[in-house]
């Protein structure tokens, strides 16, 4: 999946439909274009409420040919409509000069490309998982329609999972205007702009990523620290110790934190059970003050780093850790020894950080990728938003 | 669903190329068309080839064409460079 970088900040969102299509009855629309918006609330918190009027955080029109946005629709087939990214006003716009229909073959499906479309008002590039919601090719009807996991991952990654709360869908927010698009902040205190190594990071749960730097933690988002952190470990983890050596979340939705020869484990903010621990207890066969620690997006299994060795763990084996362990960090090839942290991100790719630098791993070749600029890149430039710092560790590119 | 734009001609593949954020957007201008030099024009097909997970020929051979056909969501498949922090 691919994000465009800008969400909402509120999720319960409101739309209204100030332009019907002409061969399709409105009770039939709404119903088809609520569904449709249905299908991005099952798996996050996200509710969408229809209003007749007024302002609404997306407004979906069916138009023909040059519509006013300076991308006019070409007819029947090709563009089959378009949609606007939450930071451009999240608005989507149908081709009318297509045959929309509902629960049939023939046409175009009204709820597959409105799904589709709201997945872009939602913040969501497209994807090049062919079987994914978000691939930009109409597939044809899908009886059987159901979201892609990668979709999931998708829209989790930036609106977190669902939790369950009850969030009656008719209550509007107390505030319907539409929330104003803010630029990047450089963090409130420029200290991890200073100096960017940090203790830990890890994902949470809920899709959020966080950096641990000695009694303090970053919340981050897709290209900088949101507005208001640092904040205080203690305050955020109530019972969690300042410099943290390794973080990482479990499939079970449980935060592990690792700490000299303890741990500790969280669900959400909250502590699940009686600890700290001995690592020797709980992680048989892993060492102590740790250096690093993740789960692998390869293989789901958990990796913990320290110094020059990696160990892999898998809770499901006996014993969890094989005898052909530790191995060299240099299996990850470009990988440095002696880390400071390693994420597996909301993109899907694996980072390594170390000092004031990152690594981004192929999982796929087994190597530090290749990009341009190319890794290792400055931590504070691409993950805390700092300003006037390199975004290149490449010679004289400042 | 009809296809009111087939692409079957190189102009057709580069308006199509430029509209879905492979090649800049001035290759949307027939008349500027053809100004890019022939890597820009092989390495633009090759990522659209390598998103929609067909083979990678860098040529605009019969399959490309075909998939450049379909109907499709009108948003571009890159989006911009500048927000390429978010891809850390």
């Amino acid at each position: 999946y691919a994000l465009q970088g800008s969400r909402w900040r509120v999720k319960n969102l409101t739309y209204k439909i100030s332009k019907y299509p002409k061969r399709l009855k409105r009770s039939d629309v709404d119903a088809e274009i609520a569904r449709a918006f249905a299908v991005w609330s099952e798996d996050t918190d996200l509710t969408f409420t229809r209003k007749a009027a007024g302002p609404v955080h997306i407004e979906i029109k069916f138009v023909e040919s040059e519509h006013g946005d300076g991308d006019a629709f070409d007819g029947q087939g090709g563009t089959l409509a378009h949609a606007f990214f939450p930071v451009f006003g999240g608005d989507a716009h149908f081709d009318d000069a297509e045959l929309w229909t509902i629960g049939s073959p023939r046409g175009t499906n009204l709820f597959q490309v409105a799904a589709h479309e709201f997945g872009h008002s939602l913040g969501l590039s497209h994807s090049d998982q062919s079987s994914a919601l978000m691939a930009p090719f109409y597939r044809g009807f899908d009886p059987v329609f159901r979201l892609d996991e990668d979709d999931k991952a998708a829209i989790q990654s930036l609106y977190g999972r669902k939790t369950n709360q009850y969030t009656p869908t008719n209550v509007y927010p107390p505030s319907t205007q539409r929330p104003a698009f803010t630029p990047p902040k450089t963090p409130l205190d420029d200290t991890i702009c200073k100096d960017s190594k940090v203790d830990t990071m890890f994902t949470s749960a809920q899709g959020d990523t966080y950096a641990f730097k000695g009694d303090k933690y970053y919340k981050l988002t897709t290209d900088s620290v949101e507005e208001g952190y640092p904040q205080l470990i203690s305050k955020g983890w109530p019972g969690l110790p300042s410099n943290i050596d390794a973080a990482f979340t479990y499939k079970n939705g449980k935060t592990y934190f690792f700490k000299g020869t303890q741990y500790w484990r969280y669900q959400g903010r909250q502590m699940d059970g009686v600890y700290p621990k001995e690592i020797s207890e709980g992680f048989t066969g892993i060492p102590d003050h740790l250096d690093a620690a993740m789960v692998w997006g390869g293989n789901g299994k958990i990796y913990f780093f320290k110094g020059s060795k990696f160990w892999r763990f898998d809770p499901a084996k006996r014993p969890p850790v094989k005898a052909s362990y530790p191995k060299p960090i240099s299996n990850w090839e470009g990988v440095p020894n002696n880390l400071d942290a390693a994420l597996k991100y909301t993109n899907g790719y694996t980072y390594f950080f170390k000092g004031d630098k990152y690594y981004r791993f192929h999982d796929a070749r087994f190597a530090v990728d290749s990009a341009v600029p190319p890794f290792p890149r400055p931590t504070a430039h691409w993950w805390f938003g700092c300003k006037n710092t390199p975004s290149s560790t490449a010679v004289g590119d400042h | 669903a009809a296809n009111s734009a087939p692409v079957s001609t190189t102009t057709q593949a580069e308006i199509y190329l430029s509209q879905f954020g492979y090649l800049p957007a001035s290759a949307r201008n027939p008349a500027s068309s053809g100004l890019h030099d022939q890597k820009t024009w092989v390495s633009a097909i090759q990522e659209f080839q390598s998103f929609a997970g067909l083979n990678i020929t860098g040529e605009l051979d019969e399959e490309t064409m075909k998939l450049m056909s379909l109907p499709r969501c009108g948003v571009r498949d890159r989006v911009g460079t500048a927000d390429s922090r978010s891809k850390r």
